[in-house]
């Protein structure tokens, strides 16, 4: 990577790939969602289909602000509520080929950014910090 | 901003200063931090004493971690724990004057560092955004 100048860098070289990603499924109850961020730690984790196609992403904020009352926690909706009915599915995307530029302008506002194929499945994601890395990397040389 | 080289842009110039950061009290129950955190959507804050000096982050997934017994969320222990029993106190932090670089690599781990003046006094964050946004305008040029 550091060879190649960074304009030439591709999201394909950044991302994490899909099988390294922690995600979650649209039918899933927002409990098994929120136990997997915990777990996991994600702030937030892209939301797939059965045929592994992207569907969106769901995050801790979203499923907290779904269970909080008025006045307490309503944990009997961690079971009764899916991910499909609390997630967010207008969410920019990437290909694999876009270049270092594009990846950036997309991570202005998104704490990462999903990569997925011409039919719509998933290939995994670039991430704030491997944009970072990158241009430690450029910066230095 | 523009006009500066990269390198010579400081902390100071990048970063949120103290009165627009949501912050939490050391002696706060983790109720009100997490009522905090799910309210301003933040993934952590800092935590501040009552002399307004920087003492460490707390985030929703160290509180979901904190309340998350072996079968529930165990919804008791919000108001019996406090922010200093669960926060994390190591963290790094910037100074004002820091250059550019500096803060690039203290954001490679942290999506967010505070500054704080020699006395330990709360001066703001520098969030991974702001840097994103200052390289992105440097790239363009
Ligand atoms: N287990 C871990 N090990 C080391 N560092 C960790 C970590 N968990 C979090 N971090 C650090 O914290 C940053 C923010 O994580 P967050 O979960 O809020 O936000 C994450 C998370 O929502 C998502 N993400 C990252 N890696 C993922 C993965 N393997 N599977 C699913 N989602 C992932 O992308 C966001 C941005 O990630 P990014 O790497 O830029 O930035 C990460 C990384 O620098
Ligand atoms: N109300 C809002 N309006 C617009 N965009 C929003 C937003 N809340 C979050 N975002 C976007 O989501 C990113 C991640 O937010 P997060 O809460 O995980 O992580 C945040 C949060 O933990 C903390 N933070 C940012 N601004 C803060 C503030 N005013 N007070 C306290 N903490 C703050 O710094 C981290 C990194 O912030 P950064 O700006 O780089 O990155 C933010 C920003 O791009």
């Amino acid at each position: 990577l550091k060879e190649l100048p960074l304009l030439q860098v591709t999201a394909e070289m950044l991302m994490v790939s899909s099988e390294k990603v922690a995600h979650v499924q649209l039918n899933n109850p927002i409990e098994h969602a929120l136990l997997i961020l915990v777990k996991s730690g994600y702030s937030a984790v892209p939301v797939l289909d059965m045929q592994y196609k992207f569907q969106g992403i769901v995050g801790k904020n979203t499923i907290l602000n779904e269970i909080l009352g008025l006045e307490r926690f309503e944990l009997e909706k961690l079971s009764s509520v899916t991910v499909e009915d609390v997630m967010t599915s207008d969410i920019p995307c990437l290909r694999k080929s876009d270049p270092f530029l594009t990846c950036l302008k997309a991570l202005m506002d998104h704490t990462f950014v999903c990569v997925v194929n011409a039919n719509g499945y998933f290939d995994g994601i670039v991430t704030r910090r491997a944009v970072l890395k990158q241009l430690n990397k450029y910066i230095h040389v």
